[in-house]
């Protein structure tokens, strides 16, 4: 899942 | 992780620290905006939602544990500390942030990737993030005195999301990933925001000149 993906970040 | 991004959040974690550490040993929040700060509490809150439903990692749980704790921390001292709130430059901490809120909403609602409750708010934090250094930059133009440790805080802080910029291009690049333009943008207005105070901040640190911002 993209919009999961990019959310690993702070 | 790439250097880029563990530097910059390195940098983010200083930042609050030097924070900290102001309030805690000089007991002082002369110079810092608390809009800014109560920012940052919102800016928190909403991107750290799914800190209970979506495990990434331990480090990633703990920062986000850090970043909460301590904005709420720091607005706690500013608002109800008994010496550090009378240190607060309450009638030069004018910016009416609010202001910056409801723009910032709307625009989540408008422009996101998906039109759920979890990505507008997370998208709301990163518009929000962007400009919420923007009271603590009027407030340094109006302060004659910039110590030291307010003028590390900012120059972190604005370091950090220079840095993410760098960790972008760089996951971009070595790691295919997908063209996010909503960080990207975000977080090159948010880093553009610093250019003037970083042109002062260097140019004071070479001639070991104390910080002030032209009004």
């Amino acid at each position: 899942d993209h919009s999961i993906a990019s959310k690993d970040e702070l | 992780m790439n250097v880029f991004r563990l530097a910059g959040d390195m940098t983010h974690l200083l930042s609050i620290m030097v924070l900290l550490l102001k309030i805690h040993s000089m007991k002082s929040c002369a110079g810092i905006s608390l809009k800014t700060q109560e920012l940052y509490v919102l800016v928190f809150a909403t991107r750290y939602l799914d800190i209970f439903t979506t495990y990434f990692s331990f480090y990633n749980t703990v920062m986000k544990i850090v970043f909460l704790v301590t904005s709420f921390s720091i607005v706690w001292y500013m608002r109800h500390h008994k010496v550090v709130r009378q240190t607060y430059d309450r009638d030069q901490d004018t910016f009416r942030h609010h202001l910056l809120v409801i723009p910032c909403f709307l625009l989540a609602l408008l422009i996101n990737h998906r039109f759920t409750v979890r990505e507008v708010l997370w998208t709301f934090s990163l518009y929000l993030e962007a400009v919420a250094i923007l009271p603590q930059l009027v407030l340094l133009q109006r302060s004659r005195n910039i110590d030291n440790l307010t003028g590390n805080y900012v120059f972190f802080l604005g370091a950090y999301r220079g840095l993410y910029l760098f960790n972008w291009i760089y996951r971009y690049m070595a790691e295919k990933s997908q063209l996010r333009w909503i960080p990207w943008i975000s977080g090159l207005v948010q880093t553009a925001l610093y250019a003037d105070f970083f042109y002062y901040y260097i140019k004071s640190w070479k001639k070991r000149e104390k910080l002030q911002l032209p009004a």
